[in-house]
């Protein structure tokens, strides 16, 4: 028996969000520790990671690991029939090949369930080696999200430049180009606008614009993103869920022929 | 030109 509840579906729909304009379907591999998704994009440039612990659960029960394939567009379309307010608990016996999202109502005088039938996903998995990065970022999601979009306008990539001085966002196109430089913050008012930047060695990186364009849908999960870079490896794009865990992004970068 | 690289050329499948 696997059950798990959370007090608001919003944070659901968001992680959701997060993650459906990459990926088609995904596997839920539960277990008592909480419940993980790890999937490639279609064109396997892009890794997903999302962990959820069972600590950050209102209720969690795993009798047994589980894994549930989900088709992500399906999910959307019983999340959708959520309020925000709604409590969560999604529900799958043992060996099912259908899974229950549970939704009712903070009076608890609405209750309703959707079935939706599981996948059998064949999937790879793949070993992310830990990594010491050259250069830690970070900043404000939101700030992160203008970037990109911004940026994207000029190019299909983007140059990520980091420094001890600070982090450059650069991009040069047919209509010309655009630099955005940001400052570590020497104060700030609130923790969530501050810019912070760990270094150990510069880093110049190019990205598909794309792609991080994509992972800002996470933007609504985390006040702050951290980036993490090191030379002709993966970025790392990462949102922390509050109480609850993070869901992590690798892009791998464009490299010179 | 740069290239667009595969996230797998980076990480071993398990």
């Amino acid at each position: 028996m696997f059950e798990a509840r959370l007090i608001s579906a919003t944070i659901l729909k968001k992680i959701l969000d997060a993650i459906k304009d990459l990926l088609n379907e995904g596997t839920f591999d539960c277990s008592d520790s909480g419940i993980q998704l790890q999937a490639m994009d279609n064109s396997h440039v892009s890794l997903v990671s999302l962990t959820l612990r069972s600590d950050g659960f209102d209720k969690f029960r795993c009798d047994r690991n589980i894994s549930m394939g989900m088709n992500l567009g399906s999910m959307a379309k019983i999340l959708k029939c959520a309020n925000n307010d709604d409590t969560v608990t999604i529900k799958a016996q043992d060996n099912a090949d259908t899974v229950t999202f549970m939704f009712e109502s903070p009076n608890h005088e609405k209750v309703s369930d959707y079935e939706m039938k599981l996948m059998n996903l064949d999937q790879e998995h793949l070993g992310i080696p830990e990594t010491d990065y050259s250069c830690v970022v970070r900043m404000p999601s939101m700030e992160f999200a203008r970037i990109c979009r911004d940026l994207a306008q000029f190019s299909e990539s983007m140059l990520i430049c980091c420094t001890k001085e600070g982090v450059k966002f650069s991009a040069s196109g047919d209509v010309g180009s655009a630099n955005v430089k940001l400052a570590q913050t020497s104060s700030v008012d609130k923790e969530e606008e501050a810019v912070s930047i760990e270094m150990q060695e510069p880093v110049t990186l190019t990205f598909a614009c794309r792609y991080l364009n994509a992972f800002t849908k996470a933007s609504p999960l985390s006040g702050q993103v951290q980036l993490s870079m090191s030379a002709d490896v993966p970025l790392v794009v990462e949102y922390r869920i509050q109480d609850l865990g993070h869901i992590r992004y690798y892009l791998a970068p464009k490299i010179e022929d | 030109k740069r290239t667009q690289q595969s996230i797998r050329n980076y990480f071993n499948v398990k």
